[in-house]
């Protein structure tokens, strides 16, 4: 049975590229087969792991220009490997900034990912899908084929301001879809010494109590070095700080204890 | 004369909201009559300065709607005061989402936020646009109602590649436009203890020798602590790391010695 998580949020630069790709590290590591699904146009885990998003041809782009019928082949002709062994990769294009403007009218393009994903289910354990920093098609259709949904949010008050309009708008989300959609939140970027930090994650203790996952994943310098070296920090480095948290995280999420 | 600047990039969470704001602040301790333009359908500017762009009534959404005759009242309509005395807000609402879908197809919609800026010359010295991160119809506006563009950048692997594909979309952006448009990249978020930073920011004086401000804008914890109280760091405290280095921001932008 795929195992589909997403991981969103509308705000920038909260840590969800980090989350997908450290989650699908250790999932590795417990020899599980990962597939990492970028659907962020600016394709940052796509350049994670060293492919250009503005040159390749053949990528999640391709997905919404295909007949339903070709959707098996097509998906399976834009797999490519990554720099770890077990971690497969759907890549973006900067093409996939048109997606809105073409199709965003049309009916029944919602559901594209969800379909290309089945097609996968005998050569995948597990798929983690990065999204854009917008609520757009894209985004829409990663919460339409996700059964688990991964929110990062840093302890700060805009943020907390930006969880609260991204929870109206998933709320509105959720129910146009057919069957439950489980959600955790995830404190990100973590600095306990400043006074705004720890206000801020007392604050998400209060406001979402059953969906706060109790790992905190905490400021790590490490994650950019693992990304200039195109490997998860989880991978990489396995016993830092901030990849020990990402291992707790998922521990969480394995057991599901947010099945509200 | 109406000076106008955008601050945009597609990555998130590099510090857009963050340098408008400051720089806005900034101008208005110098005397100017600023406006912000909030153009992220997210919001965080307008969350900045206390207004909900969930439940605004007004908003630039309205722009899009009027019919050209009405721009300068529906403008106005849409005016907002901010905690600073001499700064006022365009705000965003998350109703801007839907644009892309509604009118990218059609034509003229990219100089709704020019004219309707140059509406307001006679009210505002200076004007500071905010961009969403994402490459859709809300940004080629507010590039093609801009003389210069601010691109703050991190000083991590990922965002040099990340601002590479950004300028392969710019170029073809400019070329589209009438006229020159110069920008001005800067360092933001810089962490000056750690080897990646340093390596960064070497690469970026390579790259981009003439168009990098010679002011960095370092970490500092300042800036999560001032958005917490709705104010500019640059008016909230001035002699802050942060704050100070806005300001030398601000005169290079002034001098604009990235003329070319
Ligand atoms: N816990 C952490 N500690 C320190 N740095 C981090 C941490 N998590 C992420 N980062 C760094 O912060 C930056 C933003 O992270 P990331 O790109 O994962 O955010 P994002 O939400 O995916 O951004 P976008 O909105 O552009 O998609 C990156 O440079 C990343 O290396
Ligand atoms: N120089 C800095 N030092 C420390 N924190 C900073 C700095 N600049 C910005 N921040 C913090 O980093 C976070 C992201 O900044 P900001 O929201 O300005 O980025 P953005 O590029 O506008 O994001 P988005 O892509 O969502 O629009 C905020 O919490 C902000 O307070
Ligand atoms: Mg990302
Ligand atoms: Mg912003």
């Amino acid at each position: 049975m795929l195992k589909i998580w997403a991981v969103a949020n509308q705000k920038g630069g909260v840590g969800k590229t980090t989350t997908a790709v450290n989650l699908a590290g250790q999932l590795v590591r417990e020899q599980q087969r990962v597939l990492l699904v970028d659907m962020d146009p600016h394709g940052s885990m796509t350049a994670y792991f060293r492919q250009d998003p503005d040159t390749l041809e053949k990528s999640i782009y391709q997905l919404f220009q295909a007949p339903a019928v070709n959707l098996k082949q097509i998906t399976e002709s834009i797999l490519l490997p990554t720099s770890v062994n077990g971690l497969s990769l759907l890549p973006a294009s900067t093409a996939m900034v048109t997606i809105d403007r073409q199709l965003g009218a049309q009916k029944g393009k919602g559901l594209v990912i969800k379909q290309a994903l089945h097609t996968q289910s005998d050569r995948f354990d597990h798929v983690l899908i990065d999204c854009p920093p917008l609520l757009g098609i894209l985004m829409v259709n990663a919460l339409a084929a996700c059964e688990h949904l991964v929110l990062p949010v840093q302890t700060e008050y805009l943020a907390l301001k930006g969880l609260e309009r991204m929870m109206h708008t998933l709320e509105m989300i959720i129910k146009s879809r057919k069957g439950q959609l489980d959600y955790t939140i995830v404190a990100t970027m973590f600095d306990r010494r400043t006074r705004a930090a720890l206000d801020s994650l007392e604050m998400l203790r209060q406001l979402y109590r059953d969906y706060l996952a109790e790992a905190i994943i905490p400021i790590d310098t490490q994650f950019r070095e693992a990304s200039s070296r195109g490997q998860p920090l989880t991978t990489m480095q396995p016993k830092a700080r901030g990849a020990l948290a990402y291992v707790d995280l998922l521990k969480e999420l394995q057991q599901n204890k947010q099945n509200h």
